[in-house]
């Protein structure tokens, strides 16, 4: 799976995601990637957030579109927010990770996984690319 | 800050001792490429939705990752893709499933959003909306990589889930 999410210079978020899914799936299987609020959200009102992980478990808990809630209605921070929902979807058996802007230009990651291919970069001069959990 | 821009190529058991460093550095040149292509986009005033697009492109086209071209098998060995995109500013969404022959899923995902009435389309029906509105289509052999193949092969000969050959999402 792949994705980004962005703010850009008059404040408004986007995101997209990308997948070929589940080595071996069947039966026409699709996990949350095209699942608007599952694995891709984004409003202007609170963030924008690309999911990859266990599928059906970010599709039950609504992954992408319950970290902008959490925004929106509580004030939590991105990075506050992404890290409750991966930490809730962990304890029912999920793992992946999200990547999270907001319109004030914040980027965070937050994933649950020994590792998540990422990367992010701000008008501010800082270019960050991450594998493995400590880099 | 101005704008900026977070990127990903999947999660999962991704560590140092089953990678070797020439992998490491094919991947982390890979995920340059991609940001390259948002930032570009973003410090020349683009929208955030250009931005998204942009990386998603060129990730979908980098065999590197599950997704596009270098996509996963599915059991009966075909790639079966999905994408989508949303934009914050309307919270107008396109999203796609089950495609087989659409070389970058995320510009349907985007048509759809754009172009028609609905927010989901899947299959054969997502197709013919590709074709209608000049989404590029290939050859599903465009998908194919050697590894990912060969993935599918172990899981099927030994009996194994998606965990075991290739655990990292989604």
């Amino acid at each position: 799976t792949v994705g980004a999410v962005a703010v850009d210079s008059e404040g408004h978020v986007a995101a997209a995601t990308s997948t070929g899914g589940l080595t071996g799936k069947r039966w026409g299987r699709v996990g949350d990637t095209p699942v608007i609020g599952a694995g891709t959200y984004a409003d202007d009102r609170a963030c924008a957030v690309s999911a990859t992980g266990t599928g059906e478990f970010f599709i039950r808990e609504g992954v992408a579109h319950e970290i902008c809630a959490r925004i929106r209605f509580t004030g939590e921070s991105p990075q506050t927010a992404a890290d409750a929902v991966m930490l809730e979807t962990g304890e029912m058996g999920g793992d992946g990770g999200v990547i999270v802007v907001s319109p004030d230009g914040q980027a965070v990651f937050s994933f649950n996984t020994p590792g998540m291919y990422r990367g992010r970069a701000t008008s501010e001069g800082l270019r960050q690319i991450a594998i493995y959990r400590d880099d | 800050v101005r704008w900026s821009i977070a990127i990903h190529g999947g999660a999962g058991t991704i560590t140092r001792e089953a990678m070797t460093p020439e992998k490491e550095a094919e991947y982390r040149a890979a995920l340059d490429r991609g940001l390259a292509a948002g930032i570009a986009v973003l410090e020349n005033g683009g929208s955030s939705l250009d931005a998204v697009t942009a990386v998603v492109v060129t990730m979908e086209d980098d065999p590197h990752f599950n997704a596009g071209r270098g996509a996963v098998f599915t059991w009966d060995g075909t790639n079966s893709l999905d994408a989508a995109i949303m934009d914050g500013r309307t919270r107008k969404a396109g999203a796609v499933a089950g495609l087989t022959r659409i070389k970058n899923p995320v510009k349907l995902a985007r048509a759809v959003m754009e172009k028609g009435p609905h927010v989901f389309l899947t299959g054969e029906g997502a197709e013919q909306f590709a074709k209608l509105h000049g989404i590029e289509e290939v050859d599903p052999s465009w998908f194919y990589t050697q590894e990912r193949w060969d993935q599918l092969q172990k899981l099927k000969a030994e009996n194994l889930t998606h965990r075991d050959v290739d655990y990292k999402y989604g």
